[in-house]
């Protein structure tokens, strides 16, 4: 038996809505210690790997570890139909096709219920080497998002380059180039508002921005996104997600031919 | 001009 209840059921409606356009199945792995998914889209470009710790849910419990094969957009259709305030409970017997997703109102005095068809799923699991980055920048998530809608005006790339003075977006197109650079800003009130940067080595890598766009629909998840970078290998965006896990997204860089 | 790279030359399958 998997059960996990969920008070703040925004937080899956936003995890959903932050993967669906990236990954059309996945494999949603369950296990005593907590929820997790890793896919790649279908041009092996970019992979999504999801996190949520079994003491972030109110309830948890996970008899049997269970791989529930999920089409993406199913699932969104369903958890849409959750209000942002509602309790989430997700339940699957071991051996069952199906996930129940029951919406509890805060007062409780709405309750629906939903069953989904599972899918059986082959993945392939990809090895993620635990690796150190030479550059590693925390900025506004939504400050982020901003300059990739911006600078996707621009071009279809965007070259990030990381020093200790800063980091710079830079795109160009047909029709001009456009450049933003990012300063650290140790000063800002909130926590959420500063920008650091942490480097060893300076870095300098180019990546479709079509991406990156995708990755910044997580930002209503977090107010602060970290980027991980070393030359030649892939980027690391990352957003918490509260204090029970987080989204990495993984995007490998454009090479010279 | 810039071409993409593929995630499986960084990633070994598992």
């Amino acid at each position: 038996m998997f059960e996990a209840r969920l008070v703040q059921g925004s937080l899956l409606k936003k995890v959903q809505e932050a993967l669906k356009d990236i990954v059309q199945e996945a494999s949603w792995d369950c296990t005593s210690s907590g929820l997790s998914l890793q896919a790649m889209d279908g041009s092996h470009v970019s992979l999504v790997q999801l996190t949520l710790r079994a003491d972030g849910f109110e309830k948890y419990r996970c008899d049997r570890n269970l791989a529930m094969g999920i089409n993406m957009g199913s699932m969104s259709k369903i958890l849409k139909c959750a209000g942002n305030d509602d309790v989430i409970t997700l339940k699957a017997e071991d051996t069952s096709d199906r996930l129940e997703l029951m919406f509890e109102s805060p007062k409780g005095e709405k309750i629906s219920n939903y069953e989904m068809k599972l899918m059986d799923l082959d993945c392939e699991q990809l090895g993620i080497p635990d690796q150190e980055y030479s550059c590693s920048i925390k900025m506004p998530s939504h400050e982020f998002a901003r300059i990739c809608r911006d600078l996707s005006q621009i071009g279809e790339c965007v070259v990030i380059t990381c020093t200790k003075d800063g980091v710079q977006f830079s795109a160009k197109g047909d029709m001009g180039s456009g450049t933003v650079k990012m300063s650290q800003n140790l000063g800002a009130e909130k926590e959420d508002d500063q920008v650091t940067i942490e480097m060893t080595e300076p870095v300098q890598l180019t990546f479709a921005i079509k991406y990156l766009n995708m990755f910044t629909k997580a930002t209503s998840l977090s107010g602060s996104v970290c980027l991980s970078m070393s030359n030649d290998v892939p980027l690391v965006v990352e957003y918490k997600v509260e204090d029970m896990g987080h989204i990495k997204y993984f995007l490998a860089p454009k090479i010279e031919d | 001009v810039p071409k993409q790279n593929d995630l499986l030359n960084y990633f070994q399958v598992s």
